[in-house]
């Protein structure tokens, strides 16, 4: 119904404006209707403005831009609807450190309400697991589940190395 | 409610019985290319009721049972379990008096399929119907699969629309 | 005209499928044209068997053997008729330690005949630069060119300094 | 023929003349989400006589130039100047005989345009030419833009068709 869907959507609107101001620390972002008389079939159009920036439709944005915005609009559905378990599958891969910083710090307060599963290749995001399983595929096309750490390997790298048994 | 554990057996490429234990907070999900990990998303999604091949990254439901590899024959079975705890209260009807709910879903190579909670054998809507009433089943957000976010950033203003009615 | 056509597209096959073993130290890829019959027009798959995997479409691989099998067909493209010079914006993020390793040794060849520029946030790649750029937007939305160099920072991170001038 | 400097002023972020120097071999460029690093690639592109706006990720050819930030005002000229250097023998008709080339591109706000080779004034179709002659005409392979990779593993097998012929 179009109540039903403009309360969500506002509260939706609201909320990704405060998390995007969080993940950029400043700068603004909104949804808009393409089509205001007609709320119940338009289409959805992303606009944001880093800080110190123009404001702009979402597809004008840099890569990492654009990546946590989108991550932004996710997190914020996710606030307003907290399901239980939350699986993310290396939504950081875009993201420099810095954003990464930041999108942890965010992810680490939603784990308040929920249990997150995140799938990644980064570093940060590996040093604030709870818990880190690695998957490997010794025997070629047959996977494995072990556990693992990670561990400084003294040339400026950290490795990931299987946990003792 | 949380996730207690994952098991899967002849599932894409876990051609052996493996199991993901969860904790509360952030478990991490590692490993190189190729190695499997996005599976185990498929594998969430197959066993929560997943219908659409296409979301599965497949051709055909057969695909995700074990298709073989250079020193291994197909399996003919593909069975994942997801147990969940701390369920009481959440859930309506027969289910609602458990602690603990083991969801299971197996899938045979003759296509016959085989849905089961806590080893009754029960209908692909019952699985679902129990994930609706955890508020799991707000699929948008939930699970965000390998490539989700750049579906959502070139979508069309109409493609996101759904999508955005999907999370929310 | 077909004749040119077939005889591009039959060089790009080979060099795709000798590529392609060299990324993933085996396996085997090859480039099927839908229509045999209708070679001008017809269009084109690209099927990829990663080492002790099946043989199947390009899109059911997984998020970083897609994207190395896509590398190894550009580059290959590359390899057929070399450019003096080639800009590669991030197309290492999705790959592994691994691949990105094979991808830098493929990439070291290639520049016997021509000039590179990649963008990158990878370390790897960044420690096989010749010379090393950073871009920086201190003054917010008003981007600077700095030289810089890559120092370990001791705790298991390799960090971007700038070159002293 | 190789890349001996890129020199930007007044294209998209690069409100102050910046140069990029070019050695032979492998020239990495760094920096954080957003700071400018495939503005300098739409650089090259825009400079080499890209016509597309959607190639340079913008509306209009005239978002090209820098349009504010906090702190400063619009400008009303963007221009890029590419310098080739070791290109005799390769290149024919008039600009033959040179050891170096500089490409200039100008944009101004009012919407005029300017091309120059070596500063003499030429049409968007001589710089394309040269370029054809050596060899850096092939966009296919050339430049790989942020994203390019996805677009050719989600195309459909006809456009990637397409975008193998561009190649190749
Ligand atoms: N039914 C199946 N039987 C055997 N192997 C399969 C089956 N289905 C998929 N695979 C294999 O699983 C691999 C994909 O694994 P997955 O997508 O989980 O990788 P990943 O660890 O997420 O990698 P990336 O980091 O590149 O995203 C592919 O190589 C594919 O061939
Ligand atoms: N005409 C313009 N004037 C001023 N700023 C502009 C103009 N055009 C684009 N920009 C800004 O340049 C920034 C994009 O830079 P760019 O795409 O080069 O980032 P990047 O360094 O490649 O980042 P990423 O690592 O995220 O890919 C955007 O924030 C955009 O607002
Ligand atoms: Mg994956
Ligand atoms: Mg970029």
């Amino acid at each position: 119904t179009k109540e039903m869907f403009l309360s969500t959507y506002t509260a939706l609107r609201e909320k990704f404006k405060q998390v995007f101001r969080e993940f950029f620390e400043g700068g603004q972002a909104d949804l808009v209707l393409l089509d205001e008389n007609n709320a119940l079939e338009s289409g959805i159009e992303i606009v944001a403005q880093p800080p110190g920036k123009r404001l702009k439709s979402i597809t004008l944005l840099s890569g990492g831009e654009k990546a946590l915005t989108a991550i932004a609009l996710l997190f914020s559905s996710f606030l307003i609807h907290p399901s239980p378990f939350c699986v993310l599958d290396e939504i950081d891969a875009p993201l420099d450190e810095e954003n990464i910083r930041r999108f942890l710090k965010v992810l680490r307060r939603m784990t308040d309400h929920s249990q997150f599963l995140i799938i990644t290749h980064n570093k940060r995001t590996m040093e604030h697991a709870d818990l880190l399983y690695g998957v490997t595929m010794e025997e070629a096309g047959v996977s494995k589940l072990v556990s693992v750490k990670l561990e400084s390997n003294g040339n400026g790298h950290t490795a990931v190395k299987p946990a003792a048994i | 409610m949380y996730l207690k554990k994952l098991e899967m057996l002849g599932f894409k490429s876990f051609a052996e019985s493996m199991v993901v234990t969860f904790q509360p907070g952030i478990t991490a999900i590692v490993g190189p290319n190729g190695c499997g990990k996005s599976n185990i998303v498929d594998a969430i999604l197959w066993v929560l009721g997943e219908q659409s091949t296409k979301s599965l990254r497949s051709d055909r439901m057969e695909d995700v049972i074990f298709n073989g590899s250079e020193t291994r024959r197909p399996l003919n079975l593909s069975e994942a379990i997801l147990t969940v705890g701390d369920v009481s209260g959440e859930i309506a009807g027969q289910f609602g008096d458990f602690e603990e709910i083991a969801i299971s879903r197996r899938l045979f190579r003759t296509g016959e399929s085989e849905y089961l909670i806590n080893k009754i054998p029960c209908r692909l809507k019952d699985i679902r119907d129990l994930l609706i009433d955890t508020g799991a089943g707000h699929k948008g957000h939930t699970i965000i699969e390998q490539g989700k976010v750049d579906q959502l950033l070139n979508a069309s203003p109409l493609e996101r629309r759904e999508l955005i009615e999907e999370t929310a």
